[in-house]
């Protein structure tokens, strides 16, 4: 079993590589890699070993062949499709950001006890009433989504989620989300980061 | 030097210790608030030591007391004042969220390069021009900020945001920004969690 934040660091090397990429550099040492990417050189020859043998000792990473070998191991070498569910004031932001679909992730599909049209006006993505959300994730065979209802109402969806077959939830309500033991969730409490930050500015 | 994890975890603990008090429940042993938590106990106890001595060995933790003291610690007892610099999709949806002045932070100002009235009707927010930006910060003694600016411009917003007088950033431009060794920034990546995320759902 392969620690989350092992994960979450191979992403950041994903984004260090990328940018070498965008800069035409072939090759990175491990010291350069893993300064770019906040980490020392021992804990990113740590992670990377979870995965296989990369680069030669002296010469260092081939910057493009890394990159999509960290791809394959992260599955975002293929486009995932997710839904978002609560398309209110954040729910509805998200749906226009175009960075999700530049990292492999499209919204397929958005659901609303309410739906309001004008929040996906000029969007491509399907607006559609709660009620259809168990068969459009059966149907669709959808393993993923994004959680934007009040927090009164994040467990019961979640629940109607889980048992259509989603696996895996960004959660954004500010509530401990109930789920068995094989589904993951992500949170994202804004609250919670600011309390954070100030503790630091003392 | 308390590590930002340790900070993070109180967070949890004080959201905890609040879902606590909301069922009229007065003492919690370590064993039962560290489950809540999703932590181990001995992980709770050694978080704890950091700021001093807590509860009772066998009766357990008082829960307003606790909770108390760890407001005092995080300085979330007192309304932190917070500027947020990018009023587009996502500030203004950021803007409209009640949760964070709950958690003890308003939003004071917002900051946009061109500001869109529309964008924060029916808010007592300020919108201003991106050029007020510096006066506002020193006048105000301003010492956290939101940024959610394009990834282009968000190194120089920060630039001009650090010489006014911000230590503490919460970013969501998806660039690693460049900040002296005494400014702290959170950044939240929203692609990277569904990157994190698809991992699991192999
Ligand atoms: N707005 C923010 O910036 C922000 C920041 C941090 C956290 N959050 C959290 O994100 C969540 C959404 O916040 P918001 O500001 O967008 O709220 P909102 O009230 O604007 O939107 C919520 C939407 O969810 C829909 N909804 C309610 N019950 C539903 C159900 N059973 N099925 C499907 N849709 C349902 C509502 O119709 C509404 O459109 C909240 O839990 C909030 O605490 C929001
Ligand atoms: N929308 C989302 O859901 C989302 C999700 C994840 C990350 N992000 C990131 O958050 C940031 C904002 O995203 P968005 O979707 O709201 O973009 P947006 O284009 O809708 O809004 C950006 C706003 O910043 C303003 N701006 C530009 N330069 C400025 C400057 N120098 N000073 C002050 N204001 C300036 C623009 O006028 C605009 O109103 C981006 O970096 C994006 O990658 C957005």
């Amino acid at each position: 079993e392969i620690p989350r934040k092992t994960i979450y660091r191979l992403s950041i090397f994903q984004r260090c590589l990328q940018r070498l990429k965008e800069n035409k550099v072939e090759t990175v040492s491990s010291e350069a890699l893993a300064k770019a990417a906040g980490v020392k050189p021992t804990q990113l020859r740590k992670d990377l070993t979870h995965f296989g043998q990369f680069g030669t000792r002296g010469l260092g990473y081939n910057v493009s062949g890394l990159s999509s070998a960290i791809a394959g191991v992260l599955g975002s070498s293929r486009l995932q499709p997710v839904i978002l569910v609560g398309v209110g004031n954040l729910g509805s932001a998200l749906l226009r950001y175009g960075g999700f679909q530049k990292e492999g992730f499209e919204i397929v599909a958005a659901f609303d006890s309410l739906p309001v049209p004008a929040r996906a006006k000029g969007l491509k993505t399907a607006l559609m009433k709660a009620t259809d959300l168990t068969r459009f994730i059966r149907r669709q065979n959808i393993k993923m989504a994004i959680l934007t209802v009040p927090a009164l109402h994040a467990q019961e969806v979640v629940n109607e989620m889980v048992a259509a077959g989603i696996q895996a939830i960004l959660n954004f309500s500010p509530v401990v989300l109930e789920v068995p033991k094989n589904i993951i969730v992500n949170n994202v409490d804004l609250a919670m980061e600011l309390e954070n930050l100030s503790y630091f500015i003392r």
